[in-house]
């Protein structure tokens, strides 16, 4: 038996919505320890993984007695969830050899339940392994600020190119019909820890990346405050939307290299 | 001439 109730279905519903675009179907891992999820798109050029800590707050009640894998189409998933009021609390629940994955609604004063079933699939993915490693360059940023920064370049190119200093961070686009930069400078005076930008840098990194898959990561931006970019030279940037009481959702976008 | 990397060809499989 499987059964997790979340206290925040809104939770669950952001999740789900920043996916489905990219990721149509996918496989949640569940285990004692929690759930995950690891998709990539149809060209093989990101990765999205999804942590779900059972022993965070977010759960109010978790159970899972053996691992099972749910095979879900994301778009149908993502239906079913508009259902549920914001404020709901949602439980998921499967048997051991599932063929269904049950959704329950609950309403904050107990006055309406709502049930729903959809099928499940198999879904034939195979699993990365993503290494454990230290990146040249960590950016801690709002991710509103990230959200506008790919959103405003992406009006005139196709990618960015992401330049990591001592003094900062440079966004840069150059296109057929123009060019755009962004400066972001680390900020020291700014009360709030959210709106501060810093940058931890062990080696400058300079790096091409698609703008379509950094816009379509940026339909986390409501899960989180703050965005972290992780850059190595000549390799994937990490995306990080740290989930409160949850864990988080990470995208890993291949570079453009010069070949 | 700038190429778009494959994220499979940085992760093997686990």
């Amino acid at each position: 038996m499987f059964e997790a109730k979340m206290l925040q279905s809104s939770v669950l519903k952001k999740i789900i919505e920043s996916l489905k675009d990219l990721f149509a179907d996918a496989n949640f891992d569940c285990s004692s320890s929690g759930i995950t999820l690891q998709d990539m798109d149809s060209s093989h050029v990101a990765l999205c993984y999804l942590k779900l800590r059972s022993d965070e707050e977010g759960f109010e009640d978790y159970r899972c007695d053996r691992n099972i894998t749910l095979g879900v189409n994301l778009g149908l998933m993502s239906k079913i969830l508009k259902c549920a009021g914001n404020d709901d609390v949602v439980t998921l629940r499967a048997e051991d050899e599932p063929n269904i994955l049950t959704f329950i609604f609950d309403s904050k004063n107990s006055e309406r339940v709502s049930k729903y079933d959809i099928k499940l699939m198999e879904i034939d993915s195979e699993l990365l392994g993503i290494p454990d490693t230290d990146y040249s360059c960590v950016v801690k940023m709002p991710s509103h600020e990230f959200q506008r920064i790919c959103s405003n370049l992406s009006q005139l190119g196709d990618s960015v190119t992401i330049d990591c200093h001592k003094e900062g961070v440079d966004f840069k686009v150059a296109g057929e019909q123009g060019s755009g930069a962004i400066k972001l400078k680390q900020t020291t005076s700014v009360d709030k820890e959210e709106d501060q930008v810093t940058v931890q840098l062990n080696e400058p990194v300079t790096q091409s990346f698609a703008l379509k898959f950094l816009c379509a990561f940026t339909k986390a931006t409501s899960l989180s405050d703050t965005v972290n970019l992780s850059l190595t030279q000549d390799t994937p940037v990490v995306v990080e939307y740290p989930i409160a009481q949850h864990g988080y959702l990470r995208f890993y976008l291949a570079p453009k290299i010069e070949e | 001439m700038i190429g778009q990397q494959k994220i499979s060809s940085f992760f093997r499989v686990a």
